[in-house]
């Protein structure tokens, strides 16, 4: 699921 | 991380360096947009928030605070140390139309309605069209100082090379987020007329001068 996951991007 | 997004970043801290540099050295801001580097603060204050939160890597923490503090101090410097050097006769653009239609579309698309999480959507969106007031204020002068120019084409290159990055993860790691790659491309899709004058004069050794 995509929005468990931490935005790694800048 | 690929070496799309590596040098992605660094072309953003480069635009960034050269931005304050050229405030800097010359002590003056003329030919910036105020309201494009108050946008890039808000952009960056609403994004970063997960500096609290979340923990990714050194790399990603100290960028964030870098970014967090370039912006700031750009808007500090703008609008309190080299006031009088701020061109606001040039610099119009009305940003609650870019302010307001993002937050409200944040609001609707996003992944998650999470306060944390539609702050990030909004710092995505309102990131794709900060730029405008910049953007603007060019076509109303008519043209930019060379370091203006150098400076919006490191600054746009950064989301291009986003892109190369979207695509490397989408096939190699099967990673894709819809709402960074849309508003990536938007705001890739923006500076491209921008990107023409630049290869065909800036890089020819002429000023950035609009066609009358």
């Amino acid at each position: 699921d995509e929005t468990e996951e931490a935005h790694d991007e800048l | 991380m690929n070496i799309f997004r590596l040098a992605g970043d660094l072309s953003h801290l480069a635009a960034i360096i050269i931005l304050l540099i050229k405030i800097w050295k010359t002590r003056s801001c003329a030919g910036i947009s105020g309201r494009s580097q108050v946008l890039f603060a808000i952009v960056f204050i609403t994004r970063y928030l997960d500096l609290f939160t979340n923990f990714i890597s050194a790399y990603n923490t100290a960028m964030k605070v870098f970014f967090l503090g370039s912006s700031i101090g750009t808007v500090y410097l703008m609008y309190l140390k080299f006031k009088a050097t701020y061109d606001h006769n040039h610099d119009t653009f009305r940003i609650e139309f870019l302010l307001l239609p993002t937050a409200l579309l944040s609001l609707v698309l996003n992944h998650e309605f999470s306060v944390m999480e539609i702050l990030w959507t909004f710092s995505i969106y309102l990131e794709s069209v900060a730029i405008l007031p910049q953007l603007f204020m060019v076509s109303k002068t008519g043209e930019a100082e060379s370091i203006t120019s150098h400076y919006l084409f490191a600054l746009g290159s950064y989301r291009g090379l986003y892109i190369l990055n979207w695509i490397y993860r989408y096939y190699f790691e099967g990673f894709y987020d819809i709402i960074a790659i849309v508003a990536g491309c938007v705001q890739t899709i923006l500076y491209c007329d921008f990107f023409y004058l630049y290869i065909t004069k800036v890089l020819k050794g002429k000023k950035l001068q609009l066609p009358a």
